[in-house]
Parts: structure tokens; sequence; C-alpha cells
């Protein structure tokens, strides 16, 4: 049986709307660890993956493996009945067609019941362990956000180039071309902040401006994006929890 | 134009 308690639903509806967008069928699989879950969204270019640890839960129990298929398009709906600050326990039994979401107001005595039914969802599961990366960077997900939103008017794809003293994202488009420089910097003050780049082999590496839409959806889960990338294999992208992550691999753009 | 690949041509299916 599954009972996940979050303190407040506003931290559940934050991390499903921030993959929501990309793929719509999706298999969360509960353990005592958690809930994690993977999806490829249907240009099989772009690949999130979930681990929401126990310690981002108030209270969490799940004795045996649970595996529930959900259309986060229905979950959405429901996830909006709920306040953001009310409390929201997840629960399903061992072999369950349906999940019932309880959202608590605390502070009015208001409980409100909802089920939401259970799919098959048959999907591709990708092996996407153990890959090494030539540089990770780490920056504000806000100024990431705003560069990918800037250059996208520019261009359909991003290119990112990294070298020991700079990220530089460059976009040429029909109109004319555009590019934002990013140095490493640490700021005492506000960590978050900081920009920090660790680079074994300089990477210059293209991806489609749509996708990098999708990822700036995470941008509201972490101050911080980890960008972590490889001469021609898939980026990774990651937005921290408090307990756990939420990844996304994107697959990049060569030229003929 | 830079040509879009595939997530599959870098990880395999499990």
């Amino acid at each position: 049986m599954l009972e996940g308690k979050f303190e407040e639903a506003s931290l559940f509806k934050r991390i499903i709307d921030s993959f929501k967008d990309c793929v719509q069928l999706v298999n969360f699989n509960c353990n005592e660890h958690g809930i994690a879950a993977q999806a490829v969204d249907d240009s099989r270019v772009l690949l999130v993956s979930l681990s929401i640890g126990t310690e981002s839960f108030q209270e969490f129990r799940c004795d045996r493996g649970v595996t529930l298929g959900v259309d986060l398009s229905s979950l959405s709906k429901i996830l909006r009945c709920g306040n953001n600050n009310d409390n929201l326990t997840l629960i399903a039994d061992d072999t369950p067609d349906s999940v019932l979401l309880l959202f608590e107001d605390t502070k009015k005595d208001r409980i409100s019941e909802y089920s939401l039914k259970l799919m098959d969802i048959d999907a591709d599961f990708l092996d996407i362990e153990g890959m090494e990366y030539d540089t990770v960077i780490t920056m504000p997900s806000a100024e990431f956000a705003k560069v990918v939103r800037d250059l996208n008017q520019l261009s359909d794809s991003l290119n990112i180039l990294v070298t020991k003293d700079t990220v530089k994202f460059v976009a040429e488009g029909d109109i004319g071309s555009g590019s934002v420089i990013v140095k490493p910097h640490t700021d005492m003050d506000k960590p978050q902040e900081s920009v920090k780049v660790e680079l074994d082999k300089p990477v210059d590496l293209t991806f489609g401006s749509k996708y990098l839409l999708d990822i700036i959806k995470g941008a509201g889960l972490s101050d911080q994006i980890t960008i972590k990338l490889s001469a021609e294999t898939p980026a990774l992208f990651e937005f921290s929890l408090q307990s756990g992550y939420l990844q996304f691999f994107l697959a990049p753009k060569f030229n003929e | 134009t830079p040509i879009q690949n595939d997530l599959t041509e870098f990880f395999t299916i499990i």
C-alpha cells in the first residue's frame, strides 16, 4: 500500500506542472525509497526522469512496489481542485486501479477527496545510467530560462559552447543572431546566484529550442539548474528537489 | 540546418 503525504500540495503541483506539457502518459513507480518516474516525449527527443525521495514527504510509507499509470492531463485537473497550502495525501492499494488524492485544509477542517482512474501504460524505458560528461555547469535556473526564452525568438536551435572561462549561448536565425555569455562567479551573499563551470573538455552542442522551452518549465522547482554536456551525446538538465530531482535528457542536433 | 537526433540512438531501450 502507498500512502504519501505532502505537507503542501503546491510541491506536487509544481513537480507535475514542470513536465506535463512534454509527456502525457507516465508510470509512477512507488517503493520504500519514494516515487520515481521516467517518460519519453512522442518525438523521442526529450526524456523526463523524476525522483521524489521520502524526505520530500511529511509522511511516506510504501511496503510493496506499486506502479501508478497516470494520464498527466487528468492528474492536473484534479490537482487544480486543491489549494496550494493544503496537505495532499496520495493513497493507493497494492494492485490499484485508481489512486486517491486527499486534500486537507488544516485551518478550516475541509477535506476533499478525489479518485483518479489509472491506466496500463506500455512505455519504452531507456537505460540512462552511467553517462559521463565533459562539462558540468551550475547556474541560476531563472537566468537559464531567460536565455532560452530570449534566444528562442531568433532561432529554433540554440547552440551552447563551453570553454574554461565562459558559457556562450548562440542563436542564429532569419531575422538576425544573438548570443549571451555567462561567466563563472561566486556570489557569497546569494549562493544561488552563483555560476560554476567544471570542465574536462570544451563542448559545442546544438539543441532544439522548443525542447529547451519545455525544460525551463522546471525552473520553479529549484533556484539552480545543473547542465551536464558531452560531445555528441544527450545533455542532462537537472533541477534538484529537497529530496530527489527532476531531470531532462535532451538529444542534440548534429550538422549534416 | 542541423538534424535532430533521437534519444534511442544513444540509450538502449530496456
